[in-house]
């Protein structure tokens, strides 16, 4: 407000996002005790790679916090998020609980600053990170949205250098002479910051203190981040919303006192910045894939991609005669195979080749409208020379077989006629024998002669025992 | 484990309470 701005884009840095094959291990804590002007001051610095897939701004208490006015503890809403690391985020106000200035959190825009100057830090949908002033332009942007987003006071280092002075003219309150900001800056208390450092990662910042009594200032705290390789950070909420959060325990000196003075509680604050496990982008892989450690695991045949967004029916991707799909390749009229490679067969039409031609005298017709007349001259004559001497080999096929079958049915006639009289002319002879009527049948020696009583037949009845 | 509530007594205000910057 006291430096005003006439032009369209506002100062801001956007340091490019690491290559997407980067890994993203695991965040690293350090904790460390540094004398600041001779006093001694303990705190944490995190950095996490991937801050695209690790960084979340959370709402209090979860989604709709700031909508609601909610104020929750660090430890309460990173419980919520399943945080590894989370510390308190952006400034409130006290008595109502409203979130200040503009909130971005996993790509719902949940608060406005409308073009108040103040530091922001975000990251954009392509991982861009961005430190600095935003017009409100530049905040809703579309094109490459903002998918994290929250806002600080002062911008403490900018490119690599303290900023500090710069700020304080951007962002100084218009009564000046209050000392308000003045003695914000200067004085010593307990801090938290956020930034990058040249490898993109993210860097968070946090220092016990108590206002006026322990603590750095944010000249001290500059420093220290620039000695740590941060090259972009702005300060967030201080004093007695400073919370650090390790593993979901409380793992800072908070200095508000609790209602029993003996002790400190940790404060109730509004936004929260928090490291997780690196999440998908887009978290729900475009609904075509699952979410392992970060990576999307794409299902179907087809879907792919980091984000398993394209869809990929292989190298001969459908031969440029139809349209690849999650079910593989749609083949345009009159084409037909996995890769649409090839023509609908003879007599065959249509998408998918699966309408029958229409054509008269079995004519093929064109394999992608139907069409009869198209081209039918060498395809359709050959048929039509054909077809005759087709009907003639038909024909006499049919003959033949019609030939064949008629002598075959007069020869098992005849069979059967030939069989049945054998059948009846032998039980007429043997049923003449069973008539009563014997037949004499002369028994015959074995050398063929007949016995002398045989031969003495006529004469002799009175030996009927002789045989 | 139940810690009670904050008092709220650190406070560190870049601006005075009672003011609302306009936005620009």
């Amino acid at each position: 407000d006291c430096t005003p701005v006439h032009t369209g884009s506002l100062k801001h840095e956007s340091w490019p996002p690491p290559p997407a094959s980067h890994e993203a291990g695991p965040p690293s804590v350090r904790t460390f005790v540094s004398h600041f002007s001779g006093r001694a001051v303990s705190g944490h610095l995190t950095r996490a790679a991937a801050p695209l897939r690790t960084f979340s701004v959370l709402e209090p208490g979860g989604p709709g916090g700031c909508s609601q006015k909610r104020r929750a503890t660090v430890e309460e809403t990173a419980r919520v998020a399943t945080c590894r690391i989370a510390q308190n985020g952006g400034f409130f106000r006290m008595n109502t609980g409203e979130c200040l200035g503009n909130v971005v959190s996993d790509g719902r825009r949940v608060s406005s600053s409308g073009g108040l100057q103040n530091a922001q830090f975000g990251i954009r949908r392509d991982g861009t990170l961005v430190t600095g002033y935003l017009s409100e332009e530049e905040v809703l942007d579309t094109e490459n949205p903002f998918v994290q987003l929250l806002s600080g006071v002062v911008w403490l280092i900018r490119n690599g250098s303290i900023y500090i002075n710069e700020s304080q003219a951007t962002e100084c309150d218009e009564t000046q002479e209050t000392g308000s900001f003045s003695k914000f800056v200067n004085v010593m208390s307990a801090r938290t910051a956020v930034g990058h450092d040249h490898d993109g990662q993210l860097v968070l910042f946090h220092v016990d203190g108590q206002t006026e009594q322990r603590g750095v200032n944010l000249w001290e705290m500059a420093e220290f981040l620039l000695r740590q390789g941060v090259v972009n950070a702005i300060n967030l909420d201080g004093g007695g919303s400073a919370t650090f959060v390790l593993n979901g325990t409380l793992a800072s000196y908070p200095s508000d006192h609790c209602q029993d003075n003996m002790w400190r509680c940790p404060r109730r604050v509004s936004t929260v910045v928090c490291v997780h496990e690196p999440r998908c982008q887009p978290p729900d892989c475009s609904g075509h894939g699952t979410c392992v450690e970060g990576h999307c695991k794409c299902e179907g045949r087809f879907w792919r991609g980091t984000a398993c967004s394209e869809l990929d029916c292989g190298p001969a991707n459908c031969s440029d005669h139809g349209l690849c799909t999650e079910a593989g390749c749609r083949c345009d009229a009159g084409w037909t195979g996995s890769n649409c490679s090839e023509e609908c067969p003879l007599g065959w039409y249509g998408p998918g080749c699966q309408r029958p031609c229409q054509c008269e005298h079995q004519c093929p017709c064109d394999p992608q409208t139907g069409n009869c007349s198209v081209s039918p001259v060498k395809q359709c004559l050959q048929p039509l020379e054909v077809t005759p001497r087709a009907g003639e080999f038909s024909f006499f096929s049919r003959t033949t077989w019609l030939a064949l079958t008629l002598t075959l049915v007069f020869l098992l006639l005849l069979s059967i006629v030939a069989n049945v009289s054998l059948l009846l002319s032998s039980r007429a002879e043997r049923n003449r024998h069973l008539d009563g009527d014997y037949v004499y049948h002369p028994l015959q020696e074995m050398n063929g002669e007949l016995l002398a009583t045989e031969k003495e037949q006529p004469g002799d009845t009175h030996s009927p025992f002789k045989d | 484990i139940e810690e009670g509530a904050s008092r709220d007594d650190d406070l560190l205000l870049p601006y005075p309470r009672a003011r609302l910057r306009p936005a620009r």
